[in-house]
């Protein structure tokens, strides 16, 4: 069978200034897992190769440069599926790992379950030995910047209408 | 949001998607990233879906799960992703953007967002794109 790669990196109004990278970014995650397909790899090792890629590419909403949430930390989510064995993996409110998708296929193969969340899921990162790294090298400037501009809007926007923000989502994840 | 689905050289589809989520969101609040049959979904005898945009709204109508349905009921990939974002936007006026791979090994995209980065990767061509109707092309 021929095989077929199809990568995304987020549907939102990406600004102007990372475009090209953005642009760049998937290229690389498709020759990326176009490369492990054409040699024999698995379709469950290129998409998890090609997400790793754009976890550790800031300019995506993923891994490095995921966004703050209202208590300025980062909460990740992944999940993944094999389309053979309807198996599937997912973690949700990680904090401290570089690659969710790689932690949310652990799920996959290492337990009977198909999402842990949180200290759960993190308390597993840690049974296997996934490295823990310092959030704040998962922050980027730029998302310190959006988070910044979040607080400033919302304690404007609070104080204006004295009322509490329940919760602003503000367009896309 | 980032996501990838891969059809390999035993016709095997998988399927797999990560988030940072939203800026500001309530602390636990997820959205349909880490969710089967919203955020992510595949199956070998259909296809294969990765999605992104506004979670909430995905969530709802299990936009992948979605996908899937319409094209087991006979729809190929590149519609059953343009009217599964149509219908959640008129349903529930969420916009997102999907990826999705057929049994078939049809390659589809869509996005109803003003922008979504994505790529295609097959028979030795790399598409890429960014832009409403952006489609550049390169032999691999």
């Amino acid at each position: 069978v021929e095989p077929v790669v199809v990568i995304h990196g987020g549907a939102w109004a990406i600004p102007e200034k990372i475009c090209d990278a953005s642009r760049n970014g998937v290229k690389l995650a498709a020759r990326k897992a176009y490369e492990i397909v054409k040699s024999g790899g698995s379709a469950l090792d290129a998409v998890e190769a090609a997400v790793i890629l754009l976890e550790n590419e800031p300019v995506f909403d993923a891994g490095k440069g995921s966004c703050l949430n209202a208590a300025g930390e980062i909460e990740m989510d992944a999940s993944i599926m094999d389309g053979t064995s309807l198996k599937a993996g997912a973690i949700a409110a990680v904090t401290n790992i570089n690659n969710p998708i790689s932690l949310a296929r652990l799920v996959m193969e290492k337990t009977d379950h198909c999402l842990l969340v949180g200290e759960g899921a993190n308390m597993f990162a840690k049974e296997c030995n996934v490295p823990s790294v310092d959030p704040s090298t998962l922050i980027t400037e730029d998302c310190l910047e959006e988070w910044k501009t979040f607080q400033k809007y919302t304690s404007a926007v609070d104080s204006l209408f004295n009322n509490q923000i329940n919760s602003l989502t503000i367009g896309h994840d | 949001t980032v996501g990838a689905v891969v059809m390999d050289c035993n016709g095997r589809i998988a399927a797999a998607t990560s988030t940072g989520g939203i800026t500001g969101k309530r602390v636990g609040r997820v959205g349909d990233s880490p969710l089967i049959g919203s955020g992510t979904f595949a199956i070998d005898e259909i296809g294969g879906v990765s999605c992104t945009g506004h979670g909430e709204s995905i969530i709802k109508i299990c936009l992948a799960k979605h996908v899937i349905c319409l094209m087991e009921n006979g729809m190929n990939a590149q519609n059953a992703v343009e009217q599964s974002l149509q219908f959640m936007n008129s349903r529930v006026k969420g916009a997102g953007g999907a990826i999705c791979i057929s049994a078939s090994g049809e390659a589809a995209f869509h996005f109803t967002t003003e922008r979504m980065a994505w790529a295609i990767a097959k028979a030795n061509v790399l598409s890429w794109g960014l832009d409403p109707n952006e489609h550049n092309t390169e032999m691999m």
